[in-house]
């Protein structure tokens, strides 16, 4: 089982590399063994957005730090992907061409994986298969709704 | 295992029972603040095991039942179900042979919660083992909550050996 | 000073509740003292967006506590205005009619306490007075210059 | 006291020496990610005399030092100026008279910091007692960092007391 979490590592590894470089157009990113025993060693992420030196992953923006997250995760999918991923807001911190790069990402990956996410976003409601709406039209108490984009518009000024 | 279908009834503020029919592989879930969007998110990790208060936004489990509205009482009960297709055999092997698998569980105030598979009450540590090794149980990597994102890269290094051996 | 910081929660207290009702368009809010001796009792907030009845703020949507936490920090500006206030994308879990209303009541304050606010919101580049946009055309490297709205625009997907 | 001039040189990612002027109530700073926004922000707290690396985003206040980039060598001098307008003679009596004020802080990889207020060299108290009473110091409520905005009004209760002291 050593075998396996060291190959699994390094697919995660290969992964996570590959999708960083994708979402940020550029840089590298790795996951790093802090030990020597795999089996009880913690793992570190290392990552520079094009261009940049930094040394540690505190020091990232609100946007880089939630890419890299997401360049992580889905790492992990693609190895051994969830039958479905929920997401709340993941893309708030996102400027649009990030943004862009990660509902196309979002859309590859949905080949294998349901995604089921809030968005305030443009963007990502366009990306959707399906659009469901959330109302409070009686105070205090949710319902659901089948919209279109164009419904969503004017419902969130609606208030 | 394909999700098909979300119900709720009595969860936060969705006292009504509401199910939510999923059709695609991309679920956009919108509205204004405060609407229940995010209750939604939490029904779905409250189903599927979710032992802490502190994660559903509580002080305390039964704080997750309808407490009341302007123009409605608070109630002693709350549902969430998940309908799963499973028609191509791929759920772990006592579940297998079912079309449908349905993981339900029910909470009643001051009496704590129950757990069901296709109406067969078992143990959350049953719910638990049908999605061991997604991503989906526990600290999983596939549920990210509202403002949590970056928590996922400066988590501790334990936690991220956690999920790489929850993957593989 | 039990007098001044008697008279100090009751005027905080005060533009609290009234400045909770303008950004949600209703329902109400107040400070609590926890204990009889306000010297060293804690302090707690209690608030009910329109027509619900929800016992702790926690529960509250992540929209929902931006502005609350709002309309508390400006009720502490109106009795003591801060020469200046720093926000860094304090809006951008609001929707578009609360971040509407929001940038009202930031644009009514900024009468007496000068705003430098970090945004990706179009309303909230909207009612700037001046827009200062960061760059970094070397990579690793920050430099700013004086922009306008249109140019923001280009800005964001030049990327 | 309007904040008329914001000067950064060589911290973090603004290492080239830079002046921002503040025109107007209200100033926004926008720009893609990852471009230096909350560098500003945290700029302003850093000179105002926060103490905690943590609070900006370091493991250490060395780390506030531009420390390199693809086409730049790693310096060893960081330096943030606050410069104020002081013509309606609102500050404090010290400095009441001037009709600027500037503050500033410059740190030294492993010296430490040094703060100045109109080039005079001061202890780090006489730059806090400069905002004494405004939100602005320490914890204080004026600087709202990202991602912190619910923090306030789910504070513990003594914290949200030291926010009514601070506005009393
Ligand atoms: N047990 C409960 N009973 C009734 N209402 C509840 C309960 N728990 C939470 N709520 C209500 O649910 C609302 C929050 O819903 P939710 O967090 O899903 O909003 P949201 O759509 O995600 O909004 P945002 O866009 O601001 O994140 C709150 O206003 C709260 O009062
Ligand atoms: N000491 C340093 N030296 C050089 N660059 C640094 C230093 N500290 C941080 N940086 C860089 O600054 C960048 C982060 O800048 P900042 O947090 O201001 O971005 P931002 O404009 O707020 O972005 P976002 O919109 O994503 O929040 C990081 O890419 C980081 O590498
Ligand atoms: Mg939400
Ligand atoms: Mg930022």
């Amino acid at each position: 089982t050593r075998d396996r979490l060291i190959a699994t590592f390094n697919e995660v590894n290969k992964n996570f590399t590959e999708f960083f470089k994708i979402l940020f157009n550029g840089g590298q990113a790795q996951l790093e063994l802090l030990g020597q025993e795999i089996l009880d060693t913690g793992i570190q992420v290392t990552a520079q957005p094009p261009g940049k030196k930094n040394t540690t992953i505190s020091q990232l923006s609100g946007g880089e730090k939630a890419l890299t997250a997401t360049a992580l995760v889905f790492a992990l999918f693609k190895l051994n992907p969830a039958p479905f991923c929920l997401m709340d807001e993941v893309d708030s911190p996102l400027d649009d061409s990030n943004t862009l790069r990660f509902t196309n990402m979002v859309t590859e990956m949905s080949k294998n994986t349901q995604f089921l996410y809030v968005s305030h976003n443009k963007l990502a409601m366009e990306m959707a298969q399906q659009l469901i709406g959330v109302t409070m039209q009686e105070s205090g108490v949710s319902r659901i709704v089948e919209v279109s984009l164009e419904e969503v518009e004017k419902m969130e000024l609606a208030n | 295992m394909r999700l098909i279908q979300l119900k709720l009834a009595g969860f936060k503020s969705f006292v009504d029972p509401t199910t939510i029919q999923l059709q695609g592989q991309r679920v956009g879930i919108v509205g204004p603040n405060g609407c229940g969007k995010s209750n939604i998110m939490e029904a779905v990790k409250w189903v599927l095991g979710e032992s802490s208060a502190k994660e559903m936004r509580s002080e305390n489990m039964d704080s997750v039942i309808f407490n009341g509205s302007e123009n409605r009482k608070p109630i002693s009960r709350a549902s969430v179900e998940l309908i799963f297709d499973n028609s191509l055999g791929k759920a772990p092997t006592e579940w297998s042979q079912y079309a449908e698998i349905s993981v339900k569980r029910v909470i009643e105030r001051e009496k704590g919660s129950t757990y069901y598979i296709n109406n067969l009450a078992v143990r959350r540590k049953d719910v638990a083992d049908l999605f061991l090794g997604t991503g989906l149980g526990g600290r999983g990597y596939a549920i990210i909550g509202q403002n949590t994102i970056s928590q996922i890269i400066e988590a501790k290094p334990e936690e991220l050996r956690n999920y790489l051996e929850e993957a593989a």
